[in-house]
């Protein structure tokens, strides 16, 4: 495997925003790119990251290899990597560490690093094609929002999502609370719009802890998608660019 | 977690 990032920044904010969720992962590389799939501790969320070979420049990977990393090592190593270096990953065949070179693009520094890998048996699932009843793309930085100023109040929100637009509301000892959004268009900028897609109407409970969690992704894209479909997984995709992606699935709390 | 549901009783396992 050799592939070259254009700019560390990209998996050092991925690495950053998964970081919390998931310990120790596959990194699994073949021709297509480098791809992630790693469920957290409880098992409740899944993260599924998928850089592009196109997102590399070159990108090559003649075999295919599944880097078992973990990821307190990876931000350790990438902590010495400024945002704007030229980061480089390379792995042998059957290889006990995958080397990391950081260049920086105005000066002749060049750093090289070494983890070493682990042999992670991880369990795949396969991720259904699903048609969402709902696809609500607003900016990421109102979700965080969103999510941060009702976790204060509660564990879970409820999504609700119909044709008059969306409503996260959430209940607490304190008291209660509540975010509505319409489908909206900014002329003036386009990613502060709110796009509400619905076929039908949906509503579920998720727990507030692991939203905010996923919203540690915000920096990665000014926009965030969330894709909902009764009695299923809730999809929060931050979209990265050449169809590159940080995906979450978070499982619907269960009852009443 | 009470009244959490498993992300692995959706997603088949592979």
């Amino acid at each position: 495997l050799e592939a070259r990032l254009e700019q560390a920044a990209m998996l050092k904010r991925v690495v950053d925003a998964i970081k919390d969720l998931v310990q120790d992962c596959n990194f699994d590389c073949n021709d297509s790119g480098i791809a992630l799939q790693a469920m957290d501790n409880s098992h409740v969320a899944l993260v599924s990251m998928m850089l592009k070979s196109e997102s590399f420049s070159p990108f090559r990977c003649d075999r295919n290899i599944a880097l078992g990393i973990n990821l307190t090592s990876l931000t350790k190593v990438l902590r010495a990597a400024q945002g704007d270096d030229i980061l480089t990953l390379k792995a042998e065949d059957a290889p006990d560490v995958v080397n990391l070179t950081f260049e920086s693009p105005e000066s002749d520094r060049l750093s090289e690093y070494d983890i070493k890998l682990m042999d992670i048996d991880q369990e795949h699932l396969g991720i259904p094609d699903t048609e969402y009843a709902a696809t609500i793309t607003l900016p990421s930085s109102e979700f965080s929002r969103i999510t941060r100023d009702l976790s204060a109040l509660s564990e879970s929100v409820a999504i609700e999502c119909t044709k008059e637009g969306v409503k996260f509301t959430c209940t607490g000892d304190i008291g209660n609370g509540s975010v509505s959004l319409r489908q909206h268009t900014n002329v003036e900028n386009d990613a502060k719009s709110v796009d509400i897609s619905l076929t039908e109407p949906v509503a579920l409970t998720f727990s507030l802890k692991y939203l905010v969690n996923f919203c540690k992704a915000a920096g990665l894209s000014d926009r965030v998608r969330l894709c909902l479909s009764n009695e299923v997984p809730l999809l929060v995709e931050y979209g990265l660019s050449n169809n590159s992606y940080l995906r979450f699935y978070l499982a619907p709390k269960i009852g009443d | 977690i009470e009244g959490q549901g498993s992300i692995a009783t959706f997603f088949e396992k592979k």
